[in-house]
């Protein structure tokens, strides 16, 4: 393709990009620098500094079910409360990721039935590089950007709910090192969406067309946005295969979760995109 | 399909808000 084309390319999956999702990587690193002018990001480092900043984590709560709750005692509830909300924010970040998918050129175009096949496969670990800018070495944005919480109370709940978060640092903490921006990012995330190799698809050469036309656009826009990053796009692309460890410790780690937590209902988008997977 | 029922609706859905 004419670079005129992979730069209109670029340009349109950056708007899409801009257009939902709604925190982007650079409002990220204001408010992590403490650049953003105002002193509203409420941290959450401790039980007591949870409960208080339950009422920001209440977009879209699933109610949960109190007579469940009541036999296993205050603390044990307080973080199946924090998982439903980090459910329900998951679930409305899956629509946010559709939306972003629908817009790439031609994804629409493709078998319905793969299109769903690429989200179920690609949405966790599209979630997990846009969870990237929102960390840093001591702890992550949530909630749209409204709290910090830190990685050593992450470190603090009770197992395995302790154990979720951590790769994600790791892999964040390293990933950031790329120094990505979020035009960057926009070709990135279309890239890990239309992969070829996920299981069950049903006509894999329309989707490996489309990939490679955005892996051009993402090459060029490196070459030209980062001129002194030697190998980055290589560097990028190998991190895709980082990406599907993550993952798939993950979605191990919830499986665990679901037979051991009594009280944990997956929410029923989550669990149609888990089933099966892996 | 009945598998990946919310799935379908997102991919068809315009991006009105879908009741998650």
């Amino acid at each position: 393709p004419e670079a005129a084309d992979l730069r209109a390319l670029a340009r349109h999956l950056y708007e899409a990009y801009l257009k939902y999702f709604p925190l982007t990587k650079a409002k990220a690193r204001a408010i992590l620098s403490g650049k953003t002018g105002d002193n509203a990001t409420f941290v959450i480092h401790d039980m007591k500094s949870l409960m208080e900043g339950e009422q920001f984590l209440n977009c879209r709560q699933i109610p949960i079910q109190e007579h469940h709750i009541s036999g296993q005692g205050p603390t044990n509830a307080v973080e199946l409360r924090f998982f439903h909300s980090c459910q329900s924010r998951s679930a409305e970040a899956v629509r946010e990721v559709t939306e972003f998918a629908k817009s790439i050129p031609g994804f629409t175009d493709l078998d319905l039935n793969d299109q769903v096949t690429l989200l179920k496969y690609g949405v966790i670990e599209v979630l997990i590089i846009m969870m990237a800018p929102l960390m840093n070495k001591d702890g992550t944005l949530i909630s749209y950007g409204q709290i910090f919480m830190t990685r050593e109370f992450l470190k603090s709940l009770r197992k395995p709910f302790c154990q979720m978060m951590e790769p994600k640092f790791e892999f964040s903490v390293k990933f950031n090192t790329l120094e990505l921006d979020d035009s960057d990012m926009a070709l990135f995330l279309a890239v890990i969406i239309l992969s070829g190799d996920r299981p069950g698809l049903l006509n894999v050469k329309p989707i490996e067309q489309l990939q490679e036309t955005v892996l051009h656009a993402l090459e060029l826009q490196l070459k030209l946005n980062h001129p002194d990053s030697l190998q980055l796009f290589a560097k990028l692309l190998q991190k895709m295969t980082d990406l599907r460890q993550i993952v798939t410790d993950h979605v191990h780690l919830l499986q665990l979760l679901k037979k051991t937590e009594v009280d944990m209902c997956l929410h029923p988008l989550l669990q149609e995109i888990m089933k099966d997977l892996y | 399909k009945e598998k990946h029922k919310i799935l379908h609706q997102l991919l068809q859905n315009s991006t009105s808000p879908v009741d998650l």
